[in-house]
């Protein structure tokens, strides 16, 4: 019953959400310095090329049908939170020109990829309850990461603004984007390949040009 | 959400986790 819910909730969410940007989503691309509504709407069809292949390799070619419709629900989230971030955003920083996030590449899939995420495990956790050998549940996180080869570090980075940006998120979602979140900091994020590498070694340089030599602490 | 451990600090938000003016 509670998985029941989790699914209705979102479908009530996102049933009158819209499969494109809305009218506020474009205002806010028309203030870019570098206006990003074709690279934005380009990526969401190239992802979905992408995710509805892969999504039919796991569970079968029978099924396929049931990626479009995952992926249909996800990009509606991922309009919907991406206008909650920036109204958030301008208030926050009295500024209505996101050019530089609104043209990251990076930011986009893992904002889509977290909605996905969100679709996929309310959906999952249905199925492996009903069916424990259920081949969606083989589809549970980081799957999406695999998908969109996107790297675990930066994924984690949008997680928390979306669970503030998204306040109808059931507690049980809340509860599972924190256990991604744990697995990301306590492995995923540690495997090669990590940008987390990079950043170190960076603040580690701006230290040692900005500091008298100083021995190395543990 | 109450139970939700926010680890940005107050005043930082998704603009600056992407290095963001």
């Amino acid at each position: 019953r509670a998985a029941m819910n989790n699914i209705q909730q979102l479908t009530m969410i996102l049933n009158s959400a819209a499969d494109k940007p809305s009218e506020t989503l474009i205002k806010y691309f028309n203030n870019c310095t570098v206006n990003p509504t074709d690279s934005i709407l380009k990526r969401v069809e190239n992802l979905e090329h992408i995710f509805k292949k892969k999504f039919a390799e796991a569970v079968g070619q029978g099924c396929a049908e049931i990626g479009s419709q995952r992926y249909k629900l996800g990009v509606r989230l991922y309009y919907r939170v991406m206008e909650s971030m920036l109204k958030s955003e301008e208030e926050r920083l009295s500024v209505q020109n996101f050019s530089q996030l609104l043209n990251d590449n990076i930011f986009h899939t893992s904002l889509l990829a977290c909605a996905l995420e969100v679709v996929m495990a309310t959906y999952g956790r249905n199925a492996s309850q009903s069916d424990g050998a259920s081949a969606e549940t083989d589809l549970s996180f980081p799957w999406i990461l695999n998908v969109f080869d996107l790297k675990a570090f930066d994924f984690y980075k949008v997680i928390e603004s979306f669970i503030k940006a998204e306040p109808s998120l059931t507690r049980e979602m809340i509860k599972h984007l924190e256990r991604c979140e744990h697995r990301i900091m306590e492995s995923l994020a540690w495997q090669s390949g990590s940008p987390l590498f990079e950043l170190i070694k960076q603040s580690k340089e701006r230290e040692s040009q900005s500091d008298q030599p100083e021995p190395t602490a543990t | 959400v109450q139970d939700y451990h926010f680890g940005l600090e107050e005043g930082e938000g998704i603009s600056e986790l992407f290095d963001c003016d």
